[in-house]
């Protein structure tokens, strides 16, 4: 029984252990935001105090990048810290905060020069931002692109939260509507993270869809060779789709993978807050547990996990079903109009729209991805 | 030469929410951040395919920044055209990037105006928060389109994520609506 996600109700769904916390020194994660946000040294260590009894844990980051001011805390800076150093238990955490930057200044850009500039960066990144497609122009995105393609080349992960609009919904100039994707997460080049709920919201149970999980096709970028069976499995056997003149389906398409996106507690500004939910929560959860699984790798002198998409979709032909939670029931949201009537898809067997391949089955995914 | 538009699509949008607080001072510094056309595209594309399936014999066998610059680092035509377009507006306090593809400067609005045809640079305000972004759209002379992707610091307003608090009735009420296998 619980009364909301704390650290233990996370670590316990996904089968983490006391002993499946950070070992090696030198591995590292980071989170970043681009609210313009602060987030307290202060209220992580009441966090942990509170919450992380259970498992070993920093209970301070140990870098900011960029400025934190005195302000209050915000509620993003706050619960992307607090949550990927609870999966990423005992790992070296970096913060780039982009608080106070100059009134002209672009802060994800800004993070991405950043990236351009350091040659010793963490191993995995979470990052809880996204835009529609529509409303950035295609010369931006594709550079943007290609900034993720040289990050990928380094071997760094970079996780992107999936948004928080279902499919999304855009009135298009002649009054049809259509679904909404949202960019970075529609990159090929990036591992996007969509959200999901307990069945039943008071115990540790199975898990459906959260209906604010984006998901969907990018109208911008083609299908990656990594995830076409996956994908055309899905279209091949839904039991129900949208109308096709909805969505891109040769597109890109997202998540990759979820985890639980519904009533977190947060501490903030020293109080603990519940009902905090959004694909911000699930993106530093799934960003602790990849940078827990380059420490066992690192351990064994094995390279980081690097861009992890292609490695993702061979699990199951690898026959690693287990390493991730297949979410099959629910949907997300989308148009609310007489045709889709607010619903966008539904999740299925296998890889699908809202939570992709589902949530992460943590001694499963570790054994996958860490050859014996 | 014509001045040709490296971000002709979408439509300058103010997004809801931030006010706009007039026309910035001629002498008001702006933060441009210029993205220079890379080289090496293609190669990368086929790296990152090479490094990151576990399939391929060169898994995990990753590049330093070092080693991505010598891949994607602007030509040199690029490297001096950009350049020199600058100085001739007299813009000097750029920094750049160890990868070369990027070059941030301060430049006085007002010669940002003459650099950028089309752009004008206006204050809006939102709660405690100000930027200086630019309505109308920017273009930049035909014969640097080839060697800049887009400028940065001129249209995009600073993300809106919020997280989603909810109320744990209501949370009582989707459960309900979940175990009836209907999407809330």
């Amino acid at each position: 029984f619980h009364l909301g996600v704390t650290p233990s109700v996370i670590r316990k769904r996904y089968n983490m252990t006391g002993g499946d916390v950070g070992l090696l020194p030198n591995n590292s994660q980071a989170c970043a935001q681009f609210l313009e946000q602060y987030f307290h040294q202060a209220d992580v260590a009441e966090f942990m105090q509170l919450f992380g009894s259970s498992f070993a844990h920093r209970s301070q980051v140990d870098r900011v990048i960029g400025r934190q001011g005195k302000g209050k805390a915000g509620l993003e800076a706050s619960l992307d810290v607090e949550y990927i150093m609870s999966t990423g238990a005992n790992i070296s955490t970096w913060v780039f905060s982009n608080a106070g930057r100059h009134e002209s200044q672009e802060p994800f850009l800004a993070w991405l020069l950043l990236l351009s500039n350091m040659s010793s960066l963490p191993w995995v990144h979470s990052v809880s931002y996204g835009d529609d497609e529509d409303s950035l122009s295609l010369a931006y995105m594709e550079r943007v692109n290609v900034e993720f393609m040289k990050a990928a080349a380094r071997g760094l992960t970079i996780l992107f939260a999936s948004g928080d609009d279902g499919a999304g919904c855009r009135r298009m100039p002649g009054g049809n509507h259509t679904f909404r994707p949202s960019f970075p997460a529609s990159s090929p080049y990036v591992t996007t993270v969509g959200g999901t709920s307990f069945k039943n919201p008071f115990l540790v149970t199975a898990e459906v869809t959260d209906y604010i999980s984006g998901g969907g096709f990018s109208n911008v970028f083609p299908m990656p060779d990594y995830q076409a069976a996956a994908v055309k499995r899905f279209l091949r056997s839904a039991s129900k789709l949208p109308p096709s003149s909805y969505y891109n389906s040769s597109g890109r398409a997202y998540p990759d993978l979820s985890a639980l996106s519904d009533n977190y507690w947060v501490v903030t500004n020293r109080i603990p807050l519940p009902w905090v939910s959004g694909t911000s929560a699930s993106t530093p959860v799934v960003g602790g547990m990849v940078a827990l699984i380059n420490d066992r790798r690192l351990q064994r002198g094995l390279a980081p996990l690097g861009f992890l998409n292609p490695a993702l979709y061979q699990l199951q032909e690898q026959g690693h079903d287990a390493a991730l939670y297949d979410v099959t029931q629910g949907c997300h949201l989308s148009c609310l109009d007489g045709t889709v009537q607010g619903q966008g898809f539904c999740a299925g067997p296998a890889w699908d729209p809202v939570t992709g391949w589902g949530t992460p089955n943590f001694p499963r995914l570790l054994r996958a991805l860490l050859p014996p | 030469g014509l001045a040709l538009q490296p971000e002709p699509e979408p439509p300058c949008r103010v997004p809801p929410g931030w006010t706009p607080a007039g026309r910035v001072d001629p002498g008001h510094e702006v933060q441009l951040t210029f993205a220079l056309r890379q080289r090496g595209a293609g190669r990368l594309s086929q790296l990152v395919r090479a490094v990151s399936d576990p399939r391929s014999p060169r898994y995990g066998k990753y590049l330093s920044l070092e080693q991505v610059r010598d891949l994607v680092q602007p030509s040199p035509a690029t490297l001096t055209a950009v350049l020199k377009w600058l100085q001739g507006y007299g813009v000097e306090k750029c920094s750049s990037v160890t990868t070369l593809d990027f070059l941030e400067c301060l430049v006085p609005a007002s010669t940002a105006e003459q650099l950028l045809p089309g752009a004008e640079f206006h204050r809006y305000v939102k709660g405690q928060r100000s930027v200086v972004r630019s309505p109308l759209r920017y273009a930049v002379p035909e014969e640097l389109a080839e060697h800049v992707d887009f400028v940065g610091g001129l249209h995009r307003f600073p993300a809106e994520r919020k997280v989603v608090s909810r109320a744990w009735a209501k949370k009582e009420m989707e459960s309900k609506q979940h175990n009836g296998a209907r999407a809330v």
